[in-house]
């Protein structure tokens, strides 16, 4: 699991049984004690189905439970989608464009509201292979008991993230964005986690490609739900560099480290609210965004992974502030 | 922290974004704030604090270590919200626009 702090911006990406949803009433309140911050411009909930949902609490045991709780944070004015197919891999997303207290609420100037600029990749993997899963598990001398997913070792003889830092090196994930502040760890008895931070460029950074941003990875190894997600909202140059992989190099990456036999892919791209961007700006955003969408059409082509994958589904949303590029992937036999 | 049985991959996604406060927009028309993600504005040091023992930097107008909205909360303010979503930190890297924690769970 991992919580990312940036100034105006919060994102707690939580597995297991947590209680993911019930933290945001603490938040905003943080927000506002300490920050002076009562507005929130836009808030975002999202999963795919669950392996496990009996075992869920809180909630999270239904997704109509789930969007019945921010409903009664945001009001009825947010939206629920399902995306893919329902029988298989569908990703399940709330999204609520609103400002809370709207009587203090101040404008938002134009020039903040382009910083505010946002595309997320997120890469969801399933069925991973037996070579694939291998990496992430103790090795067996350094591993206490216990089953499970992965609780934080306290008998192995290799520390959490000295286990994080090896499976980091030896898969090349300390590579995906060179000169990335990478922080891992390795749970015992198996299962993977990491962030890390890209810092916004040095001189051979191209300038089309300005801005840092973070990735995350979670793994859980185990045969029979085995599971392992990347996302990342690190700014993308149309054709790689030394420093950062095209949008379609980076997911050729993630999923031959991770060798899944099915996975989902989601890009989203900000895009002018209707109501909120005056029409100079607008312009500018628009035309960074729709190439941005444009890309990752093209990106999540039938060829993108290859002959050993079969696409199965390719979807785009246009939402009120958003546009979605949404596809999926099965291996070939 | 074990967790018995199966354990879900599959996580839940929270984001949520903060409009400025008004302390933060401009006193004028044109000039702006520049405190949103992705600006570049806060340039510390990438530090990386393992275990426990991030101290609270608090915010000092015009410094080179100023850190801004959220980032101004105390790691342990973010831990009692985290008791109640189920998870322990780590440990913390942080950049140059973002904290990164690592969590438990």
């Amino acid at each position: 699991s991992s919580l990312f702090v940036a100034p105006h911006l919060l994102i707690l990406k939580t597995c297991g049984t947590t209680l993911n949803l019930l933290g945001l009433h603490r938040i905003i309140e943080i927000a506002r004690e300490y920050c002076g911050l009562t507005n929130i411009w836009r808030c975002f909930y999202s999963r795919k189905s669950f392996f496990f949902p009996d075992r869920q609490q809180g909630p999270h045991k239904d997704w109509r439970d789930e969007v019945k709780f921010l409903d009664g944070i945001f009001g009825t004015a947010g939206s629920a989608y399902t995306v893919g197919p329902m029988n298989r891999d569908h990703w399940l997303l709330s999204f609520n464009l609103s400002l809370l207290h709207v009587p203090s609420s101040p404008t938002i100037s134009s020039k903040t509201r382009l910083r505010y600029h946002d595309t997320t990749l997120e890469i969801l993997m399933s069925h991973l292979s037996p070579a694939g899963r291998a990496p992430f598990f103790l090795p067996e001398e350094s591993s206490g008991s216990g089953v499970g997913g992965g609780s934080v070792a306290s008998s192995s003889s290799v520390g959490g993230h000295e286990l994080g830092r090896r499976i980091s090196s030896e898969l090349g994930i300390d590579g995906i964005f060179p000169g990335a502040k990478l922080d891992s760890f390795g749970f015992d008895p198996c299962g993977y986690s990491a962030n890390a931070v890209v810092g916004t460029g040095g001189p051979s950074t191209s300038p089309e490609v300005p801005g840092g941003g973070y990735f995350t990875i979670h793994v859980t190894p185990e045969e029979g739900w085995s599971y392992a997600s990347f996302e990342c909202n690190v700014p993308l140059p149309n054709k790689s560099t030394d420093d950062r992989p095209d949008l379609s190099s980076l997911i050729q990456n993630v999923v031959s480290i991770f060798q899944p036999n099915r996975l989902s892919i989601t890009l989203f791209v900000s895009t002018p609210s209707s109501a909120s961007v005056p029409n100079g700006d607008a312009s500018t955003v628009l035309t960074a965004a729709s190439e941005a969408e444009n890309q990752a059409w093209r990106s999540f082509g039938a060829d993108l992974l290859g002959a050993d994958f079969v696409r199965k589904d390719r979807i785009g949303y246009e939402f009120d502030g958003y546009d979605l590029v949404f596809a999926c992937f099965e291996k070939r036999g | 922290l074990s967790s018995p049985g199966p354990f879900e991959g599959p996580e839940k996604l929270l984001e949520v974004w903060f409009a400025p406060s008004p302390e933060e927009l401009p006193l004028s028309q044109g000039h702006d704030a520049g405190n949103g993600a992705g600006s570049s504005s806060s340039a510390t040091a990438a530090t990386t604090v393992n275990g426990s023992g991030r101290s609270y930097r608090g915010p000092t107008p015009g410094g080179q270590g100023e850190l801004k909205g959220l980032r101004r909360v105390p790691r342990e303010v973010w831990e009692e919200m985290l008791d109640i979503v189920k998870c322990k930190v780590l440990s913390v890297v942080e950049g140059e626009e973002i904290d990164a924690y690592l969590l438990s769970e």
